[in-house]
């Protein structure tokens, strides 16, 4: 474990905890892509099939648990709750998530580290994570009013990638033998997904203005 | 071999 990575943890964990925040306390999902969140699900779920086969170490496994759990119950928030599901805005949280899962799931059958059932849906899950953002930022585009807390979750959850970048790096100057191109690949196409959500990000900051995104 | 430790990030 470094820094970096230690870093990326808590920021992901954080923009989970800034969702969650958000839906439970507001009551409100207005300008959540359930698509997103629902692919999250899915991304998680395909990751952590290891979770009770392979322990690695507490942290590990007490983490993998919260982003499951957090993952599943903002979906159910979302698609249940008789409240926050009144202002999820389905008629604009229109991408086909299909589009996403199945390249993401024919390029895992071909390009993975290993042929085996677990690896292939490890590596599935790192290319749909990669892609997972694109509903949320075709719905903030949409919608075009990007309220705080949304706003934050998305760059919390830009950043965390962003770490673990750094985390790549500093473990493929320590660490021999740690090569990992597939996920360091994905995880470089992840980030860059985020780059004009950055842009725009900063500038609203910089400028102290609302956040706004080109049409 | 393989370790598991492969993947050993979240």
């Amino acid at each position: 474990m470094n820094i970096f990575r230690l870093a990326g943890d808590m920021t992901h964990l954080m923009s989970v905890i800034v969702l969650l925040l958000k839906i439970h306390t507001i009551k409100s999902c207005a300008g959540i892509s359930l698509k997103t969140q629902e692919l999250y699900a899915l991304v998680f779920a395909t990751r952590y099939l290891d979770i009770f086969t392979d322990f690695i170490s507490l942290y590990n496994t007490i983490m993998k648990l919260i982003f499951l759990a957090s993952s599943f119950s903002i979906v159910w928030y979302m698609r249940q709750h008789k409240i926050v599901r009144r202002s999820y805005d389905k008629d604009q949280d229109t991408f086909r998530h299909l589009f996403l899962i199945l390249p993401c799931l024919l390029l895992a059958l071909f390009i993975n580290e290993k042929f085996t059932f677990k690896e292939v849906m490890w590596t599935f899950s790192l290319f749909l994570e990669a892609v997972a953002i694109l509903p949320q930022l075709v719905l903030l585009q949409r919608t075009r009013n990007i309220d705080n807390l949304t706003g934050q979750y998305v760059f919390l959850l830009g950043a965390y990638r962003a770490l673990y970048i750094l985390n790549w790096i500093y473990r493929y100057f320590t660490e021999p033998h740690y090569v990992h191109w597939i996920t360091w690949i994905s995880g470089l196409v992840q980030t860059l997904l985020y780059a004009d959500f950055f842009y725009y990000y900063f500038n609203s900051w910089k400028n102290n203005v609302k956040l706004q995104l080109p049409a | 071999a393989r370790s598991h430790r492969d993947h050993d990030e979240l």
